[in-house]
């Protein structure tokens, strides 16, 4: 542990409470991708099997337990209390596109062809293009509630500090994990575009709208 | 890195 991956873990966990306090404020899920939603359970779920054969640590366990649960949480409240206010014309990206070549990269590219690693690596590939549909979406609005931004710098924020944490695992033990370094370059990429009008607008004051 | 069941990261 150092202080970069405590730092982006912190991020993580702070983007799902501002997401769930988003939806009970404003009693709303309104601009927030359901399809993104799923895709993080998917990636919880395929990525942390080993919690039934492989002891971490106590923190370890306990952020894999919250991560499941609560992306559990976020679409039952979705598709039952807030149902509503959830708009699946504006949700439309295809998640087959993401999920399909992501299977097969894990296919080819992994470090051991097993079951449980395959899912590791399946998890990992998914988790870097999982933003697609919400991006998409507020693409296609052109526009976001401030609060739904501050939820996805705090995601963006989560994956770009794991990448100095790499860096310094390079150094201090010597550790590389090439498929999670290169995927999360890529998750964290993603993000440039959103990232320049968030803090250019949005920590101004601004509201968050795209040109036309 | 690279271990089986060797990932410790989130």
């Amino acid at each position: 542990m150092n202080i970069f991956r405590l730092l982006g873990d912190l991020a993580h966990l702070a983007s799902i409470f501002i997401l769930v306090h988003k939806m009970h404020t404003t009693r709303s899920c309104r601009g927030i991708s359901f399809k993104t939603q799923a895709l993080y359970v998917v990636v919880f779920v395929t990525r942390y099997i080993d919690l039934f054969y492989s002891w971490i640590s106590l923190y370890n366990f306990v952020m894999k337990i919250f991560f499941i649960s609560s992306s559990c949480y976020i679409l039952y409240l979705m598709k039952y209390r807030f149902r509503p206010t959830h708009d699946p014309t504006l949700d439309t990206f295809k998640v087959e596109y993401l999920a399909g070549p992501c299977f097969a990269l894990a296919l080819i590219f992994n470090y051991h062809f097993d079951f449980t690693e395959i899912m590791w690596t399946f998890s990992i590939y998914l988790e870097a293009v999982a933003i697609f549909p919400q991006l998409f979406m507020m693409q296609r609005t052109g526009e976001a509630e401030t609060i739904t931004t501050h939820y996805l710098a705090a995601l963006g924020i989560y994956r770009a500090l794991y990448i100095p944490n790499w860096i310094y695992r390079y150094y201090t033990e010597g550790t590389v994990d090439p498929i999670a370094i290169v995927a999360g370059i890529v998750q964290t990429g993603l993000y440039l575009d959103f990232f320049y009008v968030y803090f250019t607008k949005v920590l101004q004051g601004q509201k968050f709208e795209l040109p036309a | 890195g690279g271990k089986q069941s060797g990932h410790d990261e989130l």
